[in-house]
């Protein structure tokens, strides 16, 4: 864990939030895709660790520090509110701390380092005989696993590398993708750079988003591309370069029904169905299916967006994204649904599908109903760390507003509704509390309202 | 502590030293140590 450094200043620190009784985060194992989120089942409350002391004389950072056992006491993410031993039912010195910190070890660290544990200054006088009380304490009790920090460091490594080609969605026209490099990665969250943009901003996402892609990826789909000559010519002869990322490092689409050739139900261009807005995911909106590509992607368009637009609008989703849903969805789980250009908020799918002449996606075409949901723990009220999709390179604290089924509604914290994103329980844009602390990415605090300010 | 009824909990001899010297406690190790 980074202490400091430039890219973390006025970092948001959970601290005050923590010490609310009520406060309540998403557990670890909610996320599949973050570290240690396959193990984080056996970290417990009375587990022991040895820890840091800081209740000694002269304690500084950067000072070597002397270490104590503590007891897990609550979990929250990434945190926990540890107790030094030997307090017994004394609260005042509780602590949190991020368990994938530097300062936080399995019992046994120490001394397989030849350092003695040091009693907090608080208790030294309290017990005679030390080496008793620990025995009394830890024998039977559970601990951290000896290669914990391993795990951690295997859990962080990326899949990609920086320099690596791609292609990846473009922020200012989301019909195309867009050639692109990696630049940076931090906690698997990738930087990436346009071809054509050399002090652009550049994009930032997860690498599992399904926004980024292997190269040769649009001319294999028929997606739009932006490009230069050499790497469309280059795609055409199938030739490869040692940077370029090929199809295995990317997180692959459920099967398809149209991958079927016999496929039963078919999308076809002009099928109506309702989709999450790309551009406003608080949304859930009217949409058209305005082509269908190769491999079980297709382009849709947003009803209520303006007519005039010349394609540049058109979005592409996997035909087993959990962002599309059948006509009727929002009417069947009560959520405000986003009706075409020119109808009002009594809009009715019968009269609208009648007066287009239209037929809507078939129902088996979907992965979003009941029986698809995955089993997830995320409920209402939960704290996590969040993308905000709308700009990427932040992470921002939000709250869980609302659960339906495997959709998820997170709301960032002091910014109006507006701003909500619908996220799948499995997003990658999704972190623990202590996730930005632990990979070293900065977290925007929730926006203080004008009383506090 | 009971014996955790989760077979990827492993008892360990885990090694403490203190001021007073050095010594080992048998206590249960969450995860797996491959």
């Amino acid at each position: 864990i980074k202490r400091k450094g430039p890219e973390l200043a006025n970092t948001y620190e959970w601290k005050k939030q923590l010490e609310a009784p009520d406060f309540a985060a998403a557990a670890v194992t909610c996320f599949k895709h973050v570290p240690l989120s396959d193990l984080w089942d056996n970290i417990v409350v009375g587990m022991k660790v040895e820890v840091e002391n800081t209740d000694c004389d002269n304690f500084s950072e950067g000072v070597p520090a002397s270490f104590w056992v503590a007891t897990v006491l609550r979990i929250a993410g990434y945190k926990a509110l540890l107790r030094y031993e030997g307090f017994g039912q004394e609260s005042s010195k509780d602590f949190w701390v991020n368990l994938c910190a530097a300062t936080v070890h399995p019992v046994g660290w120490c001394a397989g380092r030849g350092k003695p544990l040091i009693p907090p200054k608080t208790i030294q006088n309290k017990f005679k005989d030390w080496k008793q009380f620990l025995v009394r304490r830890l024998t039977g009790a559970r601990t951290l696993p000896s290669n914990f920090i391993m795990k951690i460091f295997d859990s962080l490594k990326s899949r990609f590398t920086c320099g690596l080609t791609l292609e990846v969605v473009d922020g200012s026209c989301i019909s195309q993708v867009k050639v692109a490099t990696i630049s940076k990665i931090v906690g698997k969250r990738l930087h990436i750079k346009y071809y054509d943009e050399e002090n652009g901003s550049g994009f930032w996402c997860h690498e599992d988003s399904p926004l980024i892609h292997h190269v040769g990826w649009a001319m294999k789909t028929g997606h739009n591309l932006d490009a230069d000559a050499e790497y469309n010519s280059r795609c055409q002869a199938g030739v490869y370069l040692d940077n370029d990322a090929l199809p295995e490092l990317f997180a692959q689409p459920k099967p398809s029904f149209l991958d079927q050739e016999d496929g039963g139900a078919q999308i076809l261009a002009g099928m109506k169905l309702e989709a999450i807005d790309p551009l406003n995911l608080s949304a859930i909106c009217v949409a058209t299916v305005m082509r269908v590509l190769n491999d079980g992607y297709i382009m849709i368009r947003i009803d209520s967006y303006d007519p005039d637009s010349t394609g540049s609008d058109w979005f592409c989703y996997h035909s087993t994204s959990p962002y599309i849903f059948p006509a009727g969805f929002c009417e069947m789980n009560s959520i405000p649904l986003t009706p075409p250009q020119g109808y009002a908020d009594d809009f009715d799918w019968d009269v609208y599908l009648r007066r287009t002449g239209a037929v809507a996606v078939p129902l088996t075409l979907f992965n979003c109903i009941d029986m698809e949901t995955p089993p997830h723990c995320f409920q209402i009220g939960m704290k996590l760390e969040c993308a905000d999709l709308m700009d990427p390179k932040m992470i921002c604290v939000g709250t869980i507003s609302r659960v339906v089924g495997r959709l998820l509604k997170v709301h960032f914290d002091g910014w109006e509704d507006e701003y909500d994103q619908w996220l799948d329980c499995e997003s990658p844009d999704m972190y623990p509390v202590g996730w930005c602390e632990l990979v070293g990415h900065k977290l925007e605090g929730p926006r203080a309202s004008v009383t506090e300010l | 502590g009971a014996e955790p009824k989760n077979r990827k909990w492993e008892q360990k001899q885990v090694q403490i030293k203190t001021l007073e010297g050095e010594f080992s406690v048998t206590m249960w190790a969450s995860g797996t140590d491959d």
